[in-house]
């Protein structure tokens, strides 16, 4: 049986894995030689079913920016809809013979192949979701090294303005993806890192206000004040980064160190 | 979403598709 990485693709096709798997195994053990009836119906609705998918994953690509998901989504595309007319020719093959040989294996072959298809392209998107919450993160990050230039109260109040709507909405996509994770180490991970901005994003925002206090004429903070700023928005940007490293991680990851 | 919708009909119309076809083997077992 695959491993599937989220729980939202495991829902969807660990039925029809475990179904495919069942027929494979069947057909392996030679306990295939009943006459098959007409698949012609189900086959017909499988057809329709992908169709619409070639459908909507066209119409997504055309209105994503995402680069990788318009250059890999044809193929997947594609590949479901080969396997589909697999089926299509096994219906006919069974029809004209309910024990026709060939109509078995090319009813195997497509419905590994949708299976496969589906899983792909399921993955495809599910990178480019992943590749938009990375995005948001490294917003975030680039944000924290702004705080180098602010030397007012005013400007840090701005600052935090800003800030805090971005951090808000990395913590709520990190959260959630840690949700979907089937990997618990990866999700838990993903947890902590969001805690641990949580807890440390007060110590940055009263590091920039000593700053802001001991600021002089010329705009110049104590040395001390800039060290421990300087010391918060390294620490927030480490724990960003391995947030970024975790998200782009799959289970097979942890599965080859193993 | 509209691709997890559209993968979920393909999903339920192959598991229902492979179903049906492994129920013919499974009377002759």
């Amino acid at each position: 049986m695959p491993v599937f990485h989220t729980k939202t693709i495991e829902q969807i096709l660990e039925p029809v894995a475990e179904q495919v798997s069942h027929l494979v195994i069947l057909h392996e053990q030679g306990e295939d030689g009943a006459a098959i009836p007409s698949l012609m119906k189900p086959i017909q609705a499988v057809s329709a079913a992908v169709n619409n998918l070639a459908k909507v994953g066209t119409a997504q690509i055309q209105t994503s920016k995402d680069e990788v998901l318009k250059l890999d989504t044809p193929e997947a595309i594609n590949k479901v809809k080969s396997s589909a007319d697999l089926l299509l020719d096994s219906a006919k093959l069974i029809e004209e013979d309910e024990y026709s040989k060939q109509g078995r294996e090319k009813l195997i072959a497509g419905s590994r192949g949708i299976l496969q298809g589906t899983s792909d392209l399921l993955l495809i998107f599910d990178e480019a979701e992943v590749r938009r919450i990375c995005h948001v993160c490294r917003r975030v990050r680039d944000y924290l090294k702004v705080s180098e230039v602010v030397a007012g109260m005013e400007d840090l109040v701005t600052y935090v303005k800003n800030l805090t709507p971005g951090m808000t909405n990395l913590s709520d996509l990190v959260l959630q993806r840690s949700k979907d994770l089937t990997n618990a180490l990866h999700a838990d991970q993903l947890k902590t890192g969001v805690a641990d901005l949580r807890n440390q994003l007060p110590n940055l925002i009263s590091s920039m206000k000593i700053f802001v206090t001991t600021v002089d004429g010329s705009g110049v903070g104590s040395e001390a004040s800039v060290h421990n700023r300087q010391y918060y928005v390294k620490n927030l940007s480490d724990i960003i980064t391995e947030i970024i490293r975790v998200l782009q991680l799959v289970s097979t990851d942890q599965e080859i160190l193993v | 979403e509209q691709i997890l919708e559209a993968a979920k009909s393909i999903a339920t119309a192959t598991t229902a598709l492979v179903k049906a076809a492994s129920a013919a083997q499974k009377e002759l077992v």
